[in-house]
């Protein structure tokens, strides 16, 4: 630290008579100083860093929590500052307006109660630019950002104790009157008349909900962006990803392995265990994942960040063609998978990462869907800023904790995993025994459509 | 940017 380093101390009054800017990694900083304060008295001055107040470090807080740090030290009592004078960094950082910045994960609903609050989801990133918007406690001024790392709108959301209790209170809710499907993914879903969508999404918010209760998450949780230590799992979803995946296990096979899905107990549904991703990427490779949206989700919930293809037809007749082209022997239905496909466009294009065009002929989507592995693998994504510094070999154990065993599986979509008789013509009436999901499902659940 | 000045508004 500079010679200009030294300890203060001086009686709090009403106030310490400080403003304070700055925060998180640039520091804290004094803005101004109250005439006649104890501060002042003390030679306090505009520009002045403060390092640390009492006990406490003030060299990675935000100007929210300095601010609150300050503001709890009881009036009457010694504090005791240690300051350094700095005020060409001071300048730089004002005129830069670099205080307070940072990244975090949202683990909860929020529906914004101010016209310019924003809303989200849990799992929605944001990055705060001011922990003290308009100067006062209560809001951040943040900027979500999107899957693309695109910073997209701006507002203010809930500070990080209004976070908490907003987060606790939802959850009592949960627990005592069940799941309040109200919320911004609620809307998405009825805005599409998806018939079901509301019990569906209540089974996967209370499934979200007790993940964050497992991983016991703070409603805003430190990001920071970063490649994956991993080879990051991968699902490929369309009307090829049967033979999307048995092909790249085959012919990349030190590259690509497919996760095994085991009867779930006592159903006939079939479920991808999470241990079995997490011994794949262990060998140093992506596990395949056959596993519904909701799966997906899940898993970027856990952050396992899937590589999620979606292999785009061009037309049914493309896929009939190209199926009996890639895969003589297999009897499923053309016409269903196309079908389904067009669905999984419409409702589930925000689980997608990248998507391949089927057409024409020849592998080129072969070829491109590694290639959108590879340059993916590379790509920084979101993780714990905690987790951002461990050890590679750590991560993905912290990512499976022995108490997430019991829920740790993903969904797999069992029509795709059935083969089906070429139905090409017939009517599309469904009658697999068991319920299906939704959200999984859109719109083929007992959809009343010919 | 930001909005605001990036500082407290009430003294501490």
């Amino acid at each position: 630290y500079s010679a200009g380093s030294r300890i203060v101390q001086f009686v709090k009054a009403k106030s310490a008579g400080l403003r304070l800017a700055g925060g998180n990694d640039v520091g804290i900083f004094v803005s101004s100083v109250q005439e006649g304060s104890p501060a002042h008295s003390q030679g306090i001055r505009e520009g002045d860093q403060i390092l640390q107040v009492n006990d406490t470090s003030f060299q990675h807080l935000t100007r929210e929590e300095a601010v609150e740090h300050l503001m709890a030290l009881p009036v009457g009592e010694e504090v005791t500052l240690w300051t350094q004078s700095k005020p060409d960094i001071y300048r730089k950082m004002v005129s830069s307006n670099v205080g307070d910045s940072f990244y975090i994960r949202t683990h909860f609903d929020f529906e914004k109660d101010a016209p310019s609050g924003l809303s989200f989801v849990r799992g929605d990133v944001f990055h705060v630019l001011d922990t003290m918007y308009r100067g006062r406690l209560g809001n951040w001024l943040a900027v979500r950002v999107g899957r693309d790392l695109q910073e997209q709108d701006k507002g203010i959301i809930p500070n990080q104790s209004r976070a908490e209790q907003i987060a606790s209170l939802e959850s009592v809710l949960k627990a005592t009157s069940g799941a309040n499907p109200s919320g911004a993914r609620a809307e998405f879903w009825k805005l599409r008349g998806l018939r079901g969508a509301k019990k569906m999404l209540r089974k996967s918010r209370e499934d979200l909900s007790a993940l964050t209760k497992q991983g016991r998450y703070p409603p805003y949780e430190r990001v920071v962006l970063k490649e994956a230590s991993f080879k990051r799992p991968v699902v490929i979803l369309g009307p090829i990803a049967d033979i999307a995946v048995q092909k790249l296990s085959r012919e990349l096979p030190e590259l690509f392995e497919i996760a095994p899905s085991v009867p779930r107990d006592g159903a006939s549904s079939k479920v991808i265990k999470l241990d079995s991703v997490r011994q794949i990427a262990e060998k140093g490779k992506h596990a395949l994942l056959d596993i519904t949206p909701s799966a997906v989700e899940r898993l970027n919930y856990v952050q396992y960040y899937p590589v999620v293809v979606f292999c785009e037809p061009e037309s049914r007749p493309g896929v009939k063609a190209m199926r009996q082209w890639l895969a003589p022997d297999s009897r499923k239905s053309s016409r269903r998978l196309y079908a389904q496909a067009n669905k999984m466009k419409k409702y589930c294009s925000h689980l997608f990462t990248a998507t391949v065009p089927l057409s024409g002929s020849g592998n080129a989507w072969f070829q491109q869907i590694q290639d959108i592995v590879r340059t993916q693998q590379n790509q920084p994504v979101w993780m714990t800023a905690e987790q951002a510094d461990m050890a590679p070999e750590d991560s993905l154990d912290l990512l499976n904790p022995p108490s997430t065993v019991a829920s740790g599986y993903l969904t797999c979509d069992s029509h795709a995993n059935s083969d089906y008789e070429d139905t090409d013509g017939e009517s599309g009436a469904y009658t697999d025994g068991e319920a299906e999901d939704a959200y999984d499902q859109p719109g083929l659940a007992r959809s009343s459509e010919p | 940017s930001k909005s605001g000045d990036g500082k407290n508004s009430v003294w501490i």
